[in-house]
């Protein structure tokens, strides 16, 4: 406030001094008293996110588990529209960039978000927009797969949130500590994991193996009914567990998602949900982040049963572009303001025969607005 | 943006002990930048 104080008394002088000009001169360089307030309270709104995201960081380092805490901010981010302010911000990235400044901005997002731009396909001048860059593709050979018959690989690159197995026949994931959600809700109702999931795989005695392994034919019996060409992956291998892993990707990742096995993908669901940000903040303030955002869900069989990917978008990355499916629109404007109803479900290739992927394969991409 | 993945891999039941020690093991750790292609988690035979 002194430094507003001298500021007012400079421009003061300064007006007094070009002759007076009168009242009106030197009135216009009055600071109005809102903006002051404005700028005043957004510099402590600043400092205290600051603060905040400085005493987060420092109890994560001594290894306390940060837990789930809604606060004003998450009820704030309630009430925009963010999926507008998406589809804003994937008009503004798509606005061509001239030739000579291109390598200048992408080097710029490459340092805030460090990206390795050594690995971008084409030259750094040939991506005519941000948006272009974003989705842009790697030299070959940057990615090795896994060869290890008996081993997943990552379909993305990012970091390991969450792991582990699905024990409880409710299958929750945990988000943040002190808050979980339902895999039934992040996959849909009509997800073949419920049959999976009370299947109780880790019941004990053999005879309960064997009901089982009937509730798991009668489950793989209606995908097989809905893909008759499907092999049946239940007689074929040992009992069998459920297991998932969240990957957040950073904004400066490469953000092509590609299949962790051999994949045969029989259905696709699209939930046009909202857009939360889904950084670290965000999975310890918004309830329900992941069922609530706007995704792509892929559900099928690979040689051990089961497998979906659920592709999240968020604010800045809302469109979820399927390479098996590149006529599928996502963040699309929704004529009812209310929550989006039921996903929108394509079964591949009605006959059953669903679309198979190699491990590795390009499945889909997220792409900014 | 962020990926789920949910999918169903070997186990083996322990009979003795009557719970399910996992033959699916996942080779990352919480907080592990991972990259595509890298392996997630492997399985063992007995």
């Amino acid at each position: 406030s002194s430094l507003l104080k001298k500021l007012h008394k400079t421009t003061q002088a300064r007006a007094f001094a070009n002759g007076g000009g009168g009242g009106s001169k030197g009135d216009s360089f009055l600071l109005p008293g809102a903006t002051v307030a404005t700028l005043l309270m957004l510099g402590v709104l600043h400092g205290r996110r600051m603060y905040e995201d400085r005493k987060a960081e420092e109890a994560r380092e001594n290894g306390a588990e940060l837990e789930f805490q809604p606060d004003v901010k998450s009820k704030f981010l309630r009430l925009l529209p963010l999926r507008s302010i998406s589809r804003c911000w994937g008009l503004l990235t798509s606005v061509e960039i001239p030739v000579s400044l291109r390598p200048h901005v992408y080097g710029a997002w490459a340092r805030a978000f460090h990206s390795n731009l050594e690995e971008a396909a084409l030259p750094l001048d040939e991506y005519a927009s941000l948006r272009e860059f974003f989705v842009r593709t790697l030299k070959e050979g940057s990615r090795p797969i896994d060869p290890n018959p008996r081993c997943l690989v990552s379909p993305v690159d990012g970091t390991v949130l969450r792991f582990g197995e699905l024990r409880e026949a409710g299958a929750m994931i945990e988000q943040v500590k002190g808050f979980s959600y339902s895999v039934f809700s992040l996959l849909g109702a009509n997800s073949f994991l419920p049959m999976i999931a009370k299947g109780d795989m880790h019941e004990e005695s053999s005879e309960s193996e064997n009901t089982s392994r009937e509730k798991n034919k009668k489950s793989w019996l209606r995908v097989s009914l809905a893909s008759p060409k499907v092999w049946d992956p239940v007689s074929e291998c040992p009992m069998n567990g459920l297991f998932y892993c969240v990957i957040y990707l950073n904004p400066g990742d490469y953000h092509r998602i590609h299949a962790p096995a051999d994949w045969n993908v029989l259905v696709r669901r699209h939930f046009s949900g909202r857009l939360f940000p889904v950084n670290e903040r965000a999975t310890r303030t918004i309830r329900n982040l992941y069922v609530e955002n706007e995704r792509v869900v892929l559900e099928g069989l690979w040689k051990e049963g089961f497998m979906a990917l659920a592709a999240i978008g968020a604010t800045n990355i809302g469109s979820i572009e399927l390479s098996i499916e590149p006529e599928l629109q996502t963040n699309q404007a929704r004529k009812k303001l209310l929550p989006s109803g039921p996903p929108e479900e394509q079964l591949y290739e009605p006959d059953g025969i669903g679309r198979m992927l190699k491990k590795g394969d390009e499945v889909a991409a997220f792409n900014m607005g | 943006s962020t990926v789920v993945l949910v999918f169903q891999a070997p186990i083996s039941l322990s009979q003795e002990k009557g719970d399910s020690s996992s033959e699916f093991k996942f080779s990352v750790q919480r907080g592990d930048r991972v990259r595509v292609g890298e392996a997630l988690g492997r399985w063992y035979d007995q």
